[in-house]
C-alpha cells in the first residue's frame, strides 16, 4: 500500500488541492483510494460535503481511542463519497486540541502507522491531507507516510517555508531513523508574472533533482471544482490544472518505479 | 492604542499581506505602528528580512519569560525595519512548541495584552498577524485585541472555514466577557471566475453589515512586492492591490470612528 503525505507549514499553497486532485486521478484509473484529513480546519472534509464540526467517527476518533488504550477498527472512520472507490476518513475540529492533551506523552506517534496497517488489504493508495503547522498530527503523518509531495506555491515568501519544511523533515527522518523520500510540486505557477519565473528558477537551482518536472498552473475552475465538491478531473477533465495533475501523476508513478 | 488582531484559521487568504499592507498605509500616514507576527511560519518576519529560526528577542521570548514568572520590557523585542515608524515583533519557530508547554497552563491567556499595555505610549497602531490555527497565541491575540479583520477569500470552501472563524471568536468573546468587533475582508476577488462572485454574493447576503465595502482584487503585484520585502504601496503605490487596501483603510477608519 502507498500511503503519501501532501504537506507543507505555510498556509494556502494547495495541499488540498493536491490531495482531492491526485486521488481523483487515482480512483479513474481503478485504484482503490482512502484520503485522511487531519487538519483541524477539515478544508478536505468539507470538500467532500461532511462537516468537520460534527463527523461522526473521524481521524479524531483514533488519537481518542488510542490515548485511552483501546485500538477499535479503523474502518469505522471511514466514509463513503462521490466515487465507489473513494474513502474519506474526515477530520474533526477537535484536532485541534490534540496537541495541549497528546503532546507530551510517548507513544503517540504511531497511531496513524497502526491505523493503516490494518486498512493495508482495502485499500491501493492512502492519501494525507496535512494542516498548516507541526504537531501531533503531522508528525503521525510523517511518521506513517513512504512517500512527501510538498507542493509550493511559485513566489518568494513560499521558498522560504520550504527551508522549515525540509528541516521538519530531516528532524523526523533522524528520530524514524528512517528515509522518507519526497518530491516538491510547484503550483499556482502564473506564468504572467516575473516573480514567478524567479521563483522556479530558484527553486530549480537550490532544489534541482527534488522537484517535479510538471509545474501546476493557476487555473480559476479548481474554484469551481471546490464548490460542486468533485475533483477537477470529473468536472472540467481537459482543464489545464487536471492535464497538469495527470502529468504528475504519470511521472510520479514512473519514479517510484524506478527508485 | 488601537490594537488590530488579522486572523482566520483558513491558510494562504490574505492574512500577511493584509497585515502588511495595513501597516505600510498607517506609517505613509504618520502613526506610529507595530506589527507583531505570532505565526510559527514567520511569513511576515521573513517578509521583513528577518529569519523566524534566529530571531533574536522574538514574541516566544515574552511567553517564556512570563511562562517562568518574569515580565521583560516587551521593547526589547521590537525590531527596526524598513521604516522609522514601523517596528516589528518576529516571530519564532519555537512558537510552534507553545501549545505543548504552555497549554494546559492558567493565566497564559493575557501575555500578548499585557505587553502591549506597557508598550502603549510608544505606538498609535499594534496589528497582530496570525497563524492559521487556534492555539495559546491566537487566544492572546483575541484577547489583546480592540478588533479583528477576518480576511476571507471569494471562493468556497473559505466560507466554510469563516464559520469557524466566527464561532470561535463567539467561544473568546464569553470567556472573555466582552466584545470584539470585527470586519470581513473578501481577499483576491478575481472578477473573471463565476465562483469568485457567487462567493462574493454568499458573504453578503449572510453576514451583510460586517462585510467591508471594499473588495481587494487579485494583484500579482503583491508577489513582487514580497521578493522585495516592502508594503505594495511603498513599491506600486497606484497599483490595484495598493489602492483598495487605501479604500479599505478609510473606509475602516471612518467605521472606527463612528462604532
Ligand atoms: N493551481 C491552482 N490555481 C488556482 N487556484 C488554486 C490552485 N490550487 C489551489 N487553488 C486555490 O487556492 C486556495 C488554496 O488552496 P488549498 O486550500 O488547496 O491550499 P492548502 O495548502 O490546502 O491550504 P491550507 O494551508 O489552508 O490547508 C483554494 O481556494 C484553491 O481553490
Ligand atoms: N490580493 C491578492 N492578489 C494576489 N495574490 C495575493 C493577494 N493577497 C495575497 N496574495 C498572495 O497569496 C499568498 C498567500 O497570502 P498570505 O501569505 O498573505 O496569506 P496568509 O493568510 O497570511 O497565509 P498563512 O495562512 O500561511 O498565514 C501569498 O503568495 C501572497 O503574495
Ligand atoms: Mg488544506
Ligand atoms: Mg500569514
Amino acid at each position: 500500500m502507498n500511503v503519501w503525505a501532501i504537506a507543507n507549514q505555510k498556509g494556502g499553497v494547495g495541499k488540498t488541492t493536491t490531495t482531492v486532485s491526485l486521488a481523483g486521478l487515482l480512483v479513474e484509473l481503478g485504484f482503490r483510494t482512502l484520503v485522511v484529513d487531519i487538519d483541524p480546519h477539515g478544508s478536505m472534509t468539507s470538500y467532500f460535503g461532511m462537516d468537520p464540526e460534527s463527523p461522526g467517527e473521524s481521524v479524531y476518533s483514533l488519537f481518542k481511542a488510542a490515548s485511552e488504550g483501546r485500538m477499535p477498527d479503523p474502518g469505522r472512520a471511514v466514509h463513503p463519497t462521490y466515487h465507489p472507490l473513494l474513502g474519506l476518513m474526515p477530520a474533526s475540529t477537535a484536532l485541534a486540541t490534540l496537541d495541549r492533551q497528546l503532546g507530551g506523552r510517548d507513544g503517540m506517534g504511531l497511531v496513524l502507522t497502526r491505523s493503516f496497517a490494518r486498512l493495508a488489504s482495502r485499500y491501493d493508495y492512502v492519501l494525507i491531507d496535512c494542516p498548516p503547522m507541526l504537531g501531533v498530527s503531522m508528525v503521525n503523518a510523517l511518521a506513517a507516510a513512504n512517500f512527501l509531495i510538498i507542493p509550493v506555491q511559485t513566489e518568494f515568501l513560499a521558498l522560504k517555508g520550504l527551508e522549515r519544511m525540509l528541516r521538519t523533515l530531516g528532524m523526523v527522518q533522524r528520530s524514524r531513523h528512517s528515509r522518507l523520500d519526497h518530491v516538491i510540486l510547484p503550483t499556482m505557477y502564473d506564468r504572467r508574472t516575473r516573480a514567478a519565473q524567479e521563483a522556479l528558477d530558484t527553486l530549480n537551482a537550490r532544489y534541482a533533482d527534488k522537484v517535479a518536472p510538471t509545474l501546476i498552473p493557476v487555473d480559476t475552475q479548481f474554484r469551481e471544482a471546490s464548490k460542486i465538491g468533485r475533483p477537477l478531473s470529473a468536472v472540467v477533465p481537459e482543464s489545464r490544472g487536471a492535464v497538469a495533475y495527470r502529468e504528475f501523476l504519470d511521472w510520479l508513478a514512473d519514479y517510484l518505479e524506478r527508485a
